[in-house]
């Protein structure tokens, strides 16, 4: 379908959500959300503890446990939710 | 499911509830219905009991906010993160927060409840028909008063039902004057508002004097959300300033330009390069009465659950006729046991004088009045059961009600009693008609019904029909093969569809006007250049390909896509 013609960026004053890399995005959201801290509370180093984090967060969203930041868990990660952990913290 | 570490939950089975503040997007009344109907969700299922509070500590006190609001878990602006709760307990446990940055209806767009007027408070009929033109949003046309009012029927014109909608000159929320309306100008602080406004607050509310010297009567009170406001951004509840410039170019709706996130925005000055006042443009919202039976479970001491069709699972998705998950009904069930005593029975909404979107609006004891058209059942033909087709020859507007063409046979969804007739043969009723039809309209001046298939076009008058005559009378040029769509614009203009081209017809000139063809694209941005069908319904455009339709709003805003199938045809 048409795709809007464009693409310059602005930052708008008073808008709280910065335009923020994918990987900025998966790595608040699993902190936020609480994979990232069980994980790491278990004593994996951080590359690993990241896969497994995204695999557990996969895996509540019923995604398919790639444990790799794919399109299909970005896209979860964009979408609006409760604030509640998915990890008791 | 899942519960909370130590199977947090309360102790009784009698929980009280205290509202402690409103969101400016939606009448009070309707807040707390939506609010008691989310309880009930639960106390449907389980011995549990709710008793609204209005002062005092309640287990569950429930209060909109936003970002930093008085715990340790600040929102995050519009979208994102919409509302929190904890679980069972003292002091904060058990609360339920609401995010104020989003704009919260019932799910399909503003909710929007008239006061005074003669419609005895009913909700706004979006679209509403005031002197011959479609209106989406509340007005302030035909009034020299400036208040905003709506239709409270399909057809103000016809009906003259109407009321006032929310706006600040016509009540506050809270504050300490009663709902007194704003005072303009009021001063504050030695200065002259001539508006609502955030000065002098940390939470972003919008408020104004009721009376026109705040720094002596210390009268105030906060501005409800008009339907047209926009939200968040830095100018909340101003509405959007068409046209307004924006990196030098004019813009005559809203748009996602600039953005990396594609939500629609507008400036609500003139030029945004020069005031950078803006917002994010009314959307269709989240249904609070979904997102608040979600965060009861939380207080009620559900944790997330990973099964998607859960009410419990932690994203947000708007479902028309909510029922309860068998997993969400088992863990209620595993903290507070099954309802004792009377059978459990589906939560019905609480009696009101209204019907809201997000319940089921369909009233059983209605009959068509047109017996002797067939319905569709199970045992039709597969071949004829509209349900079962993927794509349609073309979809169109007759007579309010929506015809579905394929292959020498129709359909028609009547308006009023919403349900699908059908399948009728084309020819039985246009005689003249050959079995593929690919494009038609209604001229809404003179009722005229304009068929369109390959090259030719006919127009029936009643029973009375006109042509074959060839599309390149009307001056479409030799290389249209077929019309794909129409959609009437304002009285006695249509635009035709063929490709990725449109051009203008004056019907009543039966010419196409100058200055065409023009680029789909260059004008519908957002929808597919290659839909089949295009149509309008009820005052939004129609894009549909394969099975999927995109709907465009009047602003020409893609604000919803959808299957043809089960929104347009309603199937089960």
């Amino acid at each position: 379908w048409t795709i809007p013609l464009k693409s310059v960026f602005v930052t708008f004053p008073g808008d709280i959500v910065k335009n923020v890399t994918d990987m900025e995005l998966a790595e608040n959201y699993l902190q936020r959300f609480g994979y990232m801290e069980s994980v790491k509370r278990s004593g994996f180093q951080p590359v690993v503890s990241a896969s497994k984090a995204l695999k557990r967060m996969q895996r509540q969203m019923g995604l398919e446990e790639t444990g790799e930041l794919d399109p299909a868990t970005l896209d979860a990660m964009k979408r609006p939710r409760c604030g509640v952990p998915d990890v008791a913290n | 499911y899942k519960t909370f570490d130590g199977d947090l939950k309360w102790d009784h089975h009698d929980i009280t509830y205290r509202i402690l503040n409103y969101s400016p997007d939606m009448e009070s009344s309707l807040i707390d219905d939506a609010f008691a109907r989310a309880f009930k969700v639960w106390s449907a299922v389980t011995p549990l009991s709710f008793t609204r509070l209005f002062d005092g500590t309640a287990d569950i006190m429930i209060s909109f906010g936003k970002k930093d609001h008085g715990d340790p878990y600040p929102f995050d602006g519009k979208d994102g993160l919409l509302a929190h709760a904890y679980p069972p307990g003292e002091g904060l446990q058990g609360d339920a927060h609401f995010d104020d940055d989003e704009h919260w209806t019932l799910g399909r767009g503003a909710v929007v409840k008239t006061s005074y007027g003669n419609a005895n408070g009913a909700l706004c009929h979006f679209p509403f028909i005031f002197e011959g033109k479609a209106y989406t949003t509340c007005t302030t046309e035909g009034r020299t008063d400036n208040l905003p009012w709506c239709g409270t029927t399909e057809d103000y014109d016809k009906d003259k039902k109407y009321g006032f909608c929310p706006s600040e000159l016509l009540y506050t929320i809270g504050g300490n004057s009663d709902g007194k309306q704003c005072v303009f100008p009021f001063v504050f602080l030695g200065k002259e508002y001539n508006s609502c406004t955030t000065e002098g607050r940390s939470d972003e509310y919008r408020w104004c004097a009721t009376t026109d010297n705040f720094d002596k009567d210390k009268k105030y009170g906060f501005c409800p959300s008009r339907d047209t406001a926009v939200t968040g951004g830095n100018a909340e509840g101003e509405p959007c300033h068409f046209p307004f410039v924006f990196l030098g170019k004019e813009y005559d709706s809203c748009t996602s330009e600039g953005r990396a996130d594609g939500k629609l925005w507008c400036a609500t000055t003139a030029s945004y390069d020069q005031d950078q006042k803006w917002g994010f443009c009314p959307d269709q919202g989240y249904s609070l009465f979904l997102v608040a039976a979600h965060e009861f479970g939380h207080a009620l001491g559900l944790d997330h659950s990973n099964i998607r069709e859960a009410l419990m699972y932690p994203m947000y998705s708007y479902v028309e006729d909510f029922s309860l998950h068998e997993d969400d009904i088992e863990g209620i069930q595993y903290l507070y046991g099954g309802r004792t005593g009377p059978e459990p029975t589906t939560p019905q909404p609480t009696p009101t004088t209204t019907d809201y979107p997000d319940t089921d609006e369909t009233d059983e004891t209605e009959e068509p009045t047109e017996p002797t058209i067939t319905t569709t059942t199970p045992s039709v033909d597969p071949t004829l059961d509209a349900c079962k087709l993927n794509k349609f020859d073309t979809i169109t507007v007759i007579e309010g009600d929506l015809h579905f063409f394929s292959n020498g046979h129709y359909w028609k969804m009547s308006s009023k009693h919403k349900k699908l007739m059908g399948p009728f043969v084309t020819s039985e009723t246009w005689p003249k008609l050959p079995a593929s039809v690919d494009s038609a309209f209604e001229d809404l001046l003179t009722k005229k019904i304009y068929f369109f298939s390959g090259t030719q076009f006919w127009v029936y008058t009643g029973k009375d029909a006109h042509g074959p005559r060839s599309v390149e009378k009307l001056g479409l040029p030799n290389s249209v093969q077929k019309v794909e769509g129409a959609l009437q614009r304002g009285k006695g203009k249509v635009l035709l569809f063929s490709g990725e081209n449109f051009w203008r017809l004056d019907v009543k000139a039966q010419k196409i006007d100058k200055g065409y063809p023009r680029y789909i694209d260059s004008v519908f941005g957002g929808v597919p250049n290659d839909a089949h069908d295009v149509f309008l319904y009820k005052g939004h455009f129609y894009f549909c390909r394969e099975s999927f339709y995109w709907r465009m709003n009047p602003r020409r805003q893609v604000d919803r896509v959808g299957y043809v199938k089960y929104d347009l045809l309603q199937c089960p």
